[in-house]
């Protein structure tokens, strides 16, 4: 079982889209796959064919109240299940400092449900809080979403640098899958270029040849409507952008 | 002195981008406006002519270890200062929450600068942390940057029910100056069209008629060169709007 948080510390960025429409592609591939929406603002949660958030969620589980199964729910797409957030997730970080050496209880608490997912995805609130920091110690490999823009810029060499830390003195086996380009506008300005220019110098391979094009009007009514993107509309260039990335994902993953 | 916090619970709506443009249009009216950088990320901090974080900031300031005087610094632009953020603020959380009943020890802190400052801009991280819940407590005015997009609108009501408690309970003389429409398309969509129906249905007189239009080779190029906008392109429609929006919210406040 391969678990894969989508982070960047930036807000805005698209790491809840990139998590619902990766998410929905591998299922569509063939892996059962299990969202865990991590952000007390539930946006995963209410983007998979329900926009209520449920009564108990990822903190009940968190928290060591529930197991996997009490909070896992399956979704409208076949294969795709997910474990929700609730408002009681604002307070996540201080349960968790509180806890002793539990830097990785998001792992033990998925462990046993290995048998039952090819796909964890974890998608991260845009902080750098302790629950974060769980999610960055649990998961086996991470995802960075990061739009060609200069506060994205800085919000991804921080980023970077704390996965770094991470991955030295928390989570040794956890590999960095890529960098990914979001909200890439067809006409890029010439700060955007400059920036995308930038990250490839910086982060070469780890960043695909092409990012997510932005496409305002699909991504706006498939929120609107708790669809996913990729499901709205499979032949917008954007969901194929997606469906491309998650096939170098799953090609690239060392859990496959 | 008026203390304006620019909060918005949802990451990338603008809060950081309107801060520092209003900021600069307050000045450019007359007022002597200080911003104080509340977000770790320090976007606020490297858009008035700097791309550095400062050694000392708002968390030195907030733990109480320096006055304002040690921490304030001028920028480029004449009557506006900045409390700039450092890389410690993502701990302040925990150091106010260990603080027995200081919920609005921002409010303490700047009190003994009222005689040197007429505005002073709050910019906030995306998070319903404690940082954030010290910023409501101690503003006089909040101002809430959204997006006409249905993750940003959950963001928003979230938002609105978090302040509406504090007014109730820690900060009962704070006014909301209003909600700010942001990154607003020339050609909006089905989806954005809806909620900006929805928002006016909710909000009525406390969304100006017009908003923040999206000008993305503009902003992207400002960000780049630690420049706001309304300063790199003063006769550009988005700094027109801010400027437009400086001008209500001088009218509207309530320390003017
Ligand atoms: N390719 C795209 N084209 C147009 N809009 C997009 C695209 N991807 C995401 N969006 C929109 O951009 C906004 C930000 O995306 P999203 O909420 O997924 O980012 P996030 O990083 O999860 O935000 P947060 O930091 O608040 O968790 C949303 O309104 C979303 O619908
Ligand atoms: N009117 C606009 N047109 C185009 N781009 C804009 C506009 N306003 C802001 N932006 C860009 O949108 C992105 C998000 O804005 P900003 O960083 O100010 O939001 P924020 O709410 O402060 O984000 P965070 O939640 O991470 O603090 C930035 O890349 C910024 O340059
Ligand atoms: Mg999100
Ligand atoms: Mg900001």
């Amino acid at each position: 079982m391969e678990i894969l948080a989508v982070f960047n510390a930036k807000g805005g960025v698209a790491k809840t889209t990139s998590t619902v429409n990766l998410g929905t592609c591998f299922a569509a591939m063939g892996a059962r796959v299990l969202i865990v929406d991590l952000d007390y603002q539930g946006n995963a949660t209410t983007s998979l064919g329900t926009s209520e958030l449920p009564s108990v969620g990822s903190y009940d589980l968190i928290t060591g109240s529930v197991g996997v199964a009490e909070v896992c729910r399956p979704t409208f797409i076949p294969d795709l299940s997910m474990i929700g957030a609730t408002r009681s997730l604002a307070a996540v970080d201080v349960e968790l400092a509180l806890k002793e050496s539990q830097h990785d209880v998001l792992r033990r608490l998925l462990a046993p449900s290995a048998g039952d997912f090819d796909v964890v995805l974890l998608d991260c609130p845009p902080a750098m809080g302790v629950m974060t920091l769980n999610a960055l110690a649990s998961c086996s490999a991470v995802l960075i979403p990061s739009p060609p823009e200069p506060y994205a810029h800085d919000g991804l060499l921080r980023t970077w640098s704390l996965i770094t830390r991470i991955r030295g003195e928390l989570n040794t086996s956890m590999t960095v899958l890529g960098i990914l380009p979001t909200l890439v506008t067809a006409e890029r300005t010439e700060a955007q270029e400059d920036v995308l220019t930038l990250m490839r110098a910086e982060f070469g391979s780890r960043i695909p040849r092409q990012g997510i094009p932005r496409d305002d009007a699909l991504f706006s009514r498939a929120a609107a409507h708790s669809v996913p993107a990729c499901v709205m509309a499979p032949e917008a260039e954007a969901s194929c952008a997606y469906v491309r990335i998650a096939c170098q994902l799953l090609d690239a993953s060392p859990g496959k």
